[in-house]
């Protein structure tokens, strides 16, 4: 996969999504 | 590319080479057995792999003896409900929880040996109602989602040691029903699900939280796909699916799982890895474990795959006595437990 695929890529997807308001 | 990856198997080259039997266990009082499962016990501070089993009304403990044989430790009867399937903790010894119900799974019990107090055997209720999905994690912890009629609920209980369930955590639930969870490895407070309507969902289920993190698509070729097992990579998650409703296509076969690798901050996807069922057959009741999946095809046999190589590497036939109904990895890939329904486990190393 690259990363023009998939959109930018986060090593610290998780806290990013913790961090961001819940869905 | 998946339809480059799919690759027509040659049966008569699988055969059992890579599995080979190591031992039998027959249950002579079971007549249907339903599922089977393996986990930790420890007695007099050794601790042992035991194998599971249930048949509809009851549900066996096995340990280990000298040369490869297997002796009956207790079977616990479970009353009136039927057994719908084992569910494991994985890394919890002594305890082990089930599933009862009839269609759906209406009530998980743990059942337990307190071998502190003159190894007396114990069974209670972990939680009732119509229960859609279960799965064991690490820590003692057991997650479902359960529906009524308005609303969905999703929740983690934790288990003590002595088997009564402590403190539940309730997390946000998505509107579309929760049909199977999977650990994120490594990442202790990360969970996933997937969902009626080809949606993957992630938890964060830390103690203060239980946060939907994100919801992304599957894909419409893969209709109520299961999660198996998942794991973060370089920032992508990536996740182990089988497809039991998903149709054959020319160019991909018949898919039996799939690794997909999600951005979770883009909830874009990409296939990596494709294993297709071998041509002919249909079906499947699949177990994944590590990068080992095995699964039950209509035919009677078992297909082993190794996922990263997207490769069907073993197939048993249906034994002479009569067709394989469960396959179930034990807490290692190296060991498959391939069940009849007159209660005889076949256990192969692989």
């Amino acid at each position: 996969c690259s990363e023009s695929d998939l959109g930018p890529i986060s090593l610290n997807w998780f806290e990013e999504l913790t961090t961001e308001a819940p869905l | 590319d998946e339809a480059e990856q799919f690759t027509p198997v040659l049966l008569d080259s699988l055969r059992e080479e890579s599995l080979q039997l190591v031992s039998k266990l027959k249950d002579c009082s079971s007549s249907c057995a339903v599922d089977v499962s393996t986990m930790w016990w420890d007695t007099a501070g050794c601790r042992e792999l035991y194998v599971v089993t249930a048949c509809e009304n009851s549900v066996s403990l096995w340990k280990p003896l000298a040369s490869d044989q297997w002796g009956k430790v207790y079977t616990w009867q479970v009353g009136e409900i039927p057994v719908i399937q084992i569910v494991p903790l994985p890394d919890t010894s002594n305890l082990v929880c089930v599933a009862l119900g009839d269609l759906e799974i209406g009530e998980i019990r743990w059942l337990l040996l307190c071998s502190s107090e003159n190894d007396s055997f114990k069974q209670s209720p972990v939680k009732t109602g119509n229960i859609k999905a279960v799965l064991g994690l690490k820590d003692r912890r057991l997650v479902s989602s359960s529906r009524t009629t308005q609303e969905q609920q999703v929740e983690i209980v934790s288990l003590s040691e002595t088997g009564r369930s402590k403190d539940g955590q309730t997390l946000m639930s998505p509107e579309e029903t929760v049909l199977a969870f999977a650990e994120v490895e490594g990442m202790r407070d990360a969970l996933i699900g997937t969902t009626a309507v080809n949606g993957i969902v992630v938890w964060s289920v830390n103690l203060k939280t239980g946060q939907l993190l994100k919801k992304m698509h599957i894909g419409y070729s893969y209709p109520a796909s299961i999660c198996h097992r998942a794991y973060s990579d370089s920032g992508l998650l990536f996740v182990v699916l089988s497809h039991p409703h998903a149709k054959e296509s020319e160019s991909c076969g018949n898919p039996a799982f799939r690794v997909v690798a999600f951005n979770p901050k883009t909830a874009r996807s990409a296939g990596v890895m494709f294993s297709s069922l071998p041509p002919g057959h249909t079906g499947r009741q699949g177990d994944v474990k590590d990068a080992s999946a095995a699964a039950v095809l209509t035919s009677g046999a078992i297909a082993v795959w190794d996922l990263l190589l997207g490769q069907c590497t073993a197939l048993l036939p249906p034994d002479p006595e009569g067709s394989w109904a469960l396959a179930r990895w034990a807490t290692t890939s190296a060991c498959l437990l391939a069940g009849q329904r007159d209660g005889t486990v076949c256990l192969y190393r692989y």
